[in-house]
């Protein structure tokens, strides 16, 4: 996959989700 | 439990919805299907009557996604008393629209050289889940975080013993696609989208915990009133 900060995004999305 | 399609979709086992003591002896069992885009009503009718049964014909009331038959009831010859036939009718979504309760009540009425029966059935909501459900990968992030969160209903889906990728594939099958899937502390994070065919989006997270058979599935739409019917259709799929 390109990175283009999209990975980076879904990474943040789920540990917000888990700690919000 | 019910039995798979070549192209994985889940289809429940035929179920009796108009028993032969309701409709002059004509009993009907179906259930519902999708491959490949088509739905279709797969329909058994026995005659228990004593008298031959001919002109048959079926049509739909108006329901929440435009549901019809997409070609009329084709029975060849004339059911003789004891016989049973199998028939698959083509279904297409640009029929009349009006909101059911539940959103997935379809009433039916078919028609034979006898009478004119009535009954109502449920249909699983993952047959009206399009192929191209995929949401690109940016536009989910954005139509995430665009949702209110009051639109967002979480469900427990327990006793479902698998793991992310075996989830991931199944639901694949009935048109849930994974879109994004993290590890968080230990547990998986699948980022998933639908689309059903008005052209509603349903966007998805499921959290599955290793040693922990219970999944909790978190949903969030524009159109809140179908979370209830997609969470069931989750649960089907996942559990049979």
């Amino acid at each position: 996959e390109l990175d283009d900060g999209l990975d980076e995004a879904f990474s943040r999305l789920a540990q917000s989700r888990t700690n919000p | 439990s019910g039995v798979g399609t070549l192209s994985g979709s889940y289809v429940a086992p035929k179920t009796v919805w108009l028993p032969a003591m309701k409709a002059k002896g004509l009993e009907i069992s179906g259930t519902f299907t999708r491959q490949g885009g088509t739905i279709s009503m797969d329909l058994q009718l026995t005659n228990k009557a004593l008298q031959v049964m001919t002109d048959f014909a079926i049509q739909f009331n108006r329901n929440s996604f435009g549901l019809a038959p997409a070609a009329p009831l084709q029975v060849h010859a004339p059911l003789s008393p004891n016989q049973t036939v199998e028939i698959s009718l083509p279904l297409n979504t640009v029929g009349s629209v009006m909101k059911m309760e539940p959103l997935n009540n379809l009433q039916v009425a078919v028609k034979n050289n006898i009478d004119v029966f009535y009954f109502s059935t449920l249909y699983p909501l993952h047959i009206v889940f399009v192929e191209d459900g995929k949401m690109e990968r940016q536009l989910f992030l954005a139509t995430w975080k665009d949702i209110p969160n009051e639109n967002e209903a979480q469900f427990q889906i327990r006793d479902c013993p698998l793991n992310a990728d075996a989830v991931s594939s199944r639901l694949q099958g009935s048109n849930i696609f994974t879109v994004a899937k993290r590890n968080v502390e230990g547990q998986d994070m699948l980022y998933q989208s639908l689309k059903l065919t008005n052209g509603i989006w349903v966007l998805a997270e499921l959290r599955i915990q290793p040693g922990n058979p219970n999944l909790t599935l978190s949903l969030k739409c524009r159109a809140p009133e179908v979370s209830q019917q997609v969470f069931q259709t989750y649960e089907t799929i996942l559990k049979n």
